[in-house]
């Protein structure tokens, strides 16, 4: 699975996420990364997310969206939603897998359970990050 | 304000001894592709929609990442490809499930958006949609790379189902 998101300069954000899914899975399977809400979502009320990982999980868990109703509603910042939906709800049901997530300022967050996630982000004016480990 | 992406190429069990310095440097190298896809929309003022089908796109080309040239392989052995796209300043949305063979489902999953008014299509409907709009598309074997093959062949060995870039399976 792949992915993006990304604010521009008038504030926008946008989301979005492209995969095949599993290797071996059984044709007609479906994961989170094309279901609005569980892989993919973007609000300006608060966050773009795009996610990886075993969609089973995610969809369960309505991931993406959760992430931004935590921020719209019970007023957490992107951090903090985030890590409570990919270190706290994900593992207990063994969703591996994680997150990227940006908000209307601030820096992405990139988060992950699994071993790793190929990943990049940048911020204007900063330099590039690109990691694949958790260091 | 100031611009901001993030972009990822996928998770799973990717343990550094399986990781060889090689293939580092190639993802390490598609990642930067990706990224610089989408930075110079941003730098240039554009809009984050076009960003972030621009990272994708850039990732859907590269074959090492599961997402267009590269997808994993269906018990079948065929590539069944899905996409979204989400416009947070409008709360438009466009999905594709099921692709065969298009050649970059983001493309197509922002026309869903823009052309259809639907928020997804699948199946023959999807690939329907993507002649009707002219996209482009590509044989199997576009699709397909060797390591792909040689994961669908380990995992119907062990019969199981594994993430794109896992050592830890599903049975």
């Amino acid at each position: 699975t792949v992915g993006a998101v990304a604010r521009d300069r008038n504030g926008n954000l946008a989301a979005a996420t492209s995969t095949g899914g599993m290797t071996n899975k059984q044709p007609g399977r479906v994961g989170d990364a094309p279901l609005i809400g569980a892989g993919t979502y973007a609000s300006n009320r608060s966050c773009a997310v795009s996610a990886t990982g075993h969609g089973e999980m995610f969809i369960r868990l309505t991931v993406a969206r959760d992430i931004a109703a935590m921020m719209e509603y019970q007023g957490l910042d992107l951090a903090a939603a985030t890590y409570r939906k990919v270190h706290e709800e994900l593992p207990r049901i063994d969703g591996a897998g994680g997150v990227i997530a940006v908000g209307a300022e601030g820096a992405p967050v990139l988060s992950f359970n699994s071993e790793g996630m190929y990943r990049a982000a940048q911020c204007e004016g900063a330099a590039p990050i690109i990691a694949i480990f958790e260091d | 304000v100031d611009w901001a992406l993030a972009l990822h190429g996928g998770a799973g069990t990717i343990l550094r001894e399986h990781l060889s310095p090689e293939d580092e440097t190639r993802y390490r190298a598609g990642l930067e592709v990706a990224l610089a896809a989408g930075r110079a929309v941003l730098e240039a003022g554009g809009t984050a929609l076009d960003a972030v089908e621009e990272t994708v796109t850039a990732l859907e080309e590269n074959p090492v990442f599961n997402a267009g040239k590269g997808s994993v392989l269906t018990a079948e052995g065929a590539v069944e490809m899905d996409a979204a796209i989400m416009d947070g300043a409008s709360l438009d949305a466009g999905a594709v499930i099921g692709l065969r063979r298009v050649r970059n489902p983001v493309r197509l999953a922002r026309q869903v958006m823009e052309h259809s008014p639907h928020v997804m299509l699948a199946w023959q409907g999807a690939e329907d949609f993507a002649r009707h709009m002219g996209a482009e598309t590509m044989a199997l074997e576009w699709f397909v790379t060797g390591h792909r093959s040689t994961q669908l062949a380990e995992a119907r060995a062990a019969n199981v189902v594994s993430l794109d870039h896992s050592d830890g399976k599903y049975g």
